[in-house]
């Protein structure tokens, strides 16, 4: 049994469309470097809840062969379950034949019925694939369907239009800025190490003695160790839900994070969100445990400063300034 | 010759369970741990 859990998705905002099948039936999908495997609700779902998304029906493709394997896709307390399959997928008019996919049969209660997406496409590594199912990329790469074996994300600033997900390429026109290329330090999450966090007036307050980033569309803030996220609220005189004073917002400086002898800023109107009339810092608590050290995960926020390249030929992670 | 996926932006869950007044709830019944997907991956 395969497991993908939902809730910490419940922030993200960005999606594209994918079209599995023959004839295609079309998907709004989340693409997530921070995990493997693809998933779309199916037919065999039939509550309210999964009524709300689109879902796949096999028996409508003529190119979908079944499998008796079971996945499980954890939702909070619940989870949705299904089978595995295989049929093909078009992403970004690539024509992936034969792809290995969840498709979920069960669903876990109605919060469902409000996700913005209908399944998750992962772009990061096999070895973190549940049941061990070849990711989407691998089998570009390995099918020679991608002119490069990378890929590469630009989330807008404003966040409302041109985002997009290139595959096989790099767009020039993102990185007049230059490139800076960052190797991997493990092959299963898009995952770097990061030399240090530097706070406010250039002081090193958190990951001083380095520390592993992940790289990851599928997470919407900065996510941090929750010893560092007590620092970073203190420096900032934040309360310990985040929160700032409004007034003060725009005069912050950026933040740094150094990674291989670099630094990459991130400015306040981007770690500072303000919603309601409140302001609240973009950082969120989380403790990973892991045998190479802590685990910072970089998500849009940071990830909206920089045009990232996630190279698989040469596994490393390219970071272009936007601004 | 770019394969591109143009991404749209639209309402996190959050946004729409505030909106409906669901989020309370939500985070009672499933507390949110955005570790979660890293510790059940095996990585």
């Amino acid at each position: 049994v395969s497991s993908e859990p939902l809730e910490n998705y419940m922030d993200n905002e960005y999606f594209g469309t994918i079209t599995i099948g023959t004839p295609p039936q079309e998907f709004s999908v989340l693409f997530d470097t921070g995990s493997s495997n693809l998933w779309v609700p199916s037919v065999y779902c039939s509550s309210t809840s999964c009524g709300n998304h689109n879902r796949f029906n096999p028996s409508a493709s003529s190119s979908f062969v079944s499998t008796s394997q079971s996945v499980e896709i954890a939702y909070g307390t619940g989870s949705m379950t299904g089978i595995l399959g295989y049929d093909t997928v078009n992403v970004a008019g690539i024509n992936v034949v034969n792809q290995i996919f969840g498709l979920a049969e069960t669903e876990p209660g109605d919060f469902f019925y409000y996700m913005p997406f209908d399944g998750i496409l992962g772009l990061a590594f096999p070895s973190i694939s549940s049941s061990g199912a070849t990711p989407v990329f691998d089998n570009m790469m390995s099918e020679g369907l991608v002119a490069q074996d990378l890929f590469s994300v630009y989330l807008s600033n404003n966040g409302q239009s041109g985002s997009f997900v290139l595959f096989g390429g790099v767009d020039s026109s993102y990185t007049t800025n230059g490139i800076s290329w960052i190797p991997l330090s493990a092959e299963t999450y898009w995952q770097i190490s990061m030399d240090r966090y530097m706070n406010l007036n250039g002081e090193a307050v958190a990951c001083t003695s380095g520390c592993q980033a992940i790289v990851d569309t599928g997470t919407s803030l900065l996510a941090v160790p929750n010893n560092a996220l007590s620092i970073i609220q203190s420096t900032f005189g934040a309360n310990s839900n985040g929160e700032i004073s409004c007034s003060v917002a725009s005069t912050l400086p950026d933040v740094v994070f150094y990674i291989n002898g670099q630094a990459f800023p991130v400015p306040p109107s981007a770690y500072v969100i303000q919603s309601n009339g409140y302001c609240t810092l973009g950082f969120e608590g989380i403790d990973i445990p892991t045998q190479s050290g802590e685990i910072w995960i970089l998500g849009d926020i940071f990830i909206r400063q920089y045009y990232v390249i996630f190279d698989r030929a040469n596994n490393m992670v390219g970071l272009s300034p936007l601004s | 010759c770019f394969h591109k996926v143009p991404l749209r932006k639209g309402k996190s869950l959050r946004q729409t369970l505030r909106e409906h007044g669901l989020l309370e709830r939500y985070l009672r019944e499933h507390p949110y741990n955005p570790a979660s997907k890293f510790y059940s991956s095996g990585g």
